[in-house]
């Protein structure tokens, strides 16, 4: 089952 | 002293239906080149970026940077006491703890003023980069809405791939399954109506159908939709408002295990 990413994972926090 | 003039302030009202159930409360960021918002959802799997340009305004007057805490919630509940038709202006002055709304009819005979208390709000802000995507497709965003509409009664997440034969929506659930593909078409005399392929790699990507859902709740607001597709990045929805600016939402991929 594909498992639902945070966004966080791909933009870095400014 | 902040003041935003809009005389189509159906688009306000528009802008906050779309965005109100995806995020509860954030920024309006201010300054002399418009006013913007970048919100997550609470669980991080999506985010409303929203830029209105100051020369979309009928006025626009910012004298010093702020950051006004919004419950949409509650900006939703005062909005839907304007009219259709009515000229909307915002106002605060600096350091505010609240954003004045006043209303103005057409003929000019009924004008209303609300004031919304402002929140202090911690925003978490994202860094997106410019990219090249490797697919940006534009529908018309009815289209879009029927779409994600009929498939979220099949199932829960949806396969998007984008292919030199279209754009394929693929889903299954307990009912069976669903595929639907569009195909590029410049063929309706309206460009409103045309779907636009731009593929430079094909691509195929997994999102929850819910999200992309609740996304097309800000249809009222442009007849056209993009969607920005990258092989392992978030989906770009993007819904250009006029000449005001764009309403973008971002959803982060489902990866396998």
């Amino acid at each position: 089952t594909p498992v639902q990413n945070d966004l966080k994972e791909f933009y870095a926090l400014l | 002293m902040f003041e935003a003039r809009i005389t189509q302030g159906s688009v306000l009202k528009k802008l906050v239906e779309a965005l109100k159930e995806l995020v509860t409360e954030g920024n309006f960021d201010v300054s002399n080149t418009g006013l913007s918002l970048q919100a997550m959802d609470s669980s991080h799997v999506c985010l409303v970026s929203l830029t209105l340009r100051e020369d979309g305004f009928d006025h626009f007057r910012c004298d010093r940077n702020m950051a006004m805490g919004i419950h949409f919630g509650n900006l939703s509940k005062i909005l839907k006491c304007a009219g259709n038709e009515d000229t909307i202006t915002l106002k605060a002055e600096d350091n505010a703890d609240q954003l004045t709304l006043m209303f103005e009819a057409p003929s000019q005979d009924r004008i209303s003023d609300f004031d919304l208390k402002l929140m202090s709000i911690e925003s978490e802000h994202l860094g997106i980069p410019d990219q090249d995507y490797s697919a940006e497709v534009k529908l018309p965003s009815s289209e879009y809405q029927r779409i994600v509409r009929d498939l979220t009664s099949i199932g829960d997440t949806v396969l998007i791939s984008a292919t030199k034969e279209g754009i394929k929506f693929s889903t299954s659930g307990d009912v069976g399954t669903a595929n639907i593909t569009l195909r590029h078409n410049t063929t309706p005399e309206k460009p409103e109506e045309q779907t636009f392929i731009d593929l430079k790699e094909p691509v195929a990507l997994t999102f929850a159908l819910r999200y992309l859902n609740n996304f097309s709740k800000a249809t009222p607001l442009a007849p056209q939709v993009k969607l920005s597709l990258t092989k392992d990045l978030p989906i770009v929805v993007e819904y250009q408002v006029g000449e005001l600016g764009s309403v973008r939402f971002y959803l982060a991929p489902k990866i396998d295990d």
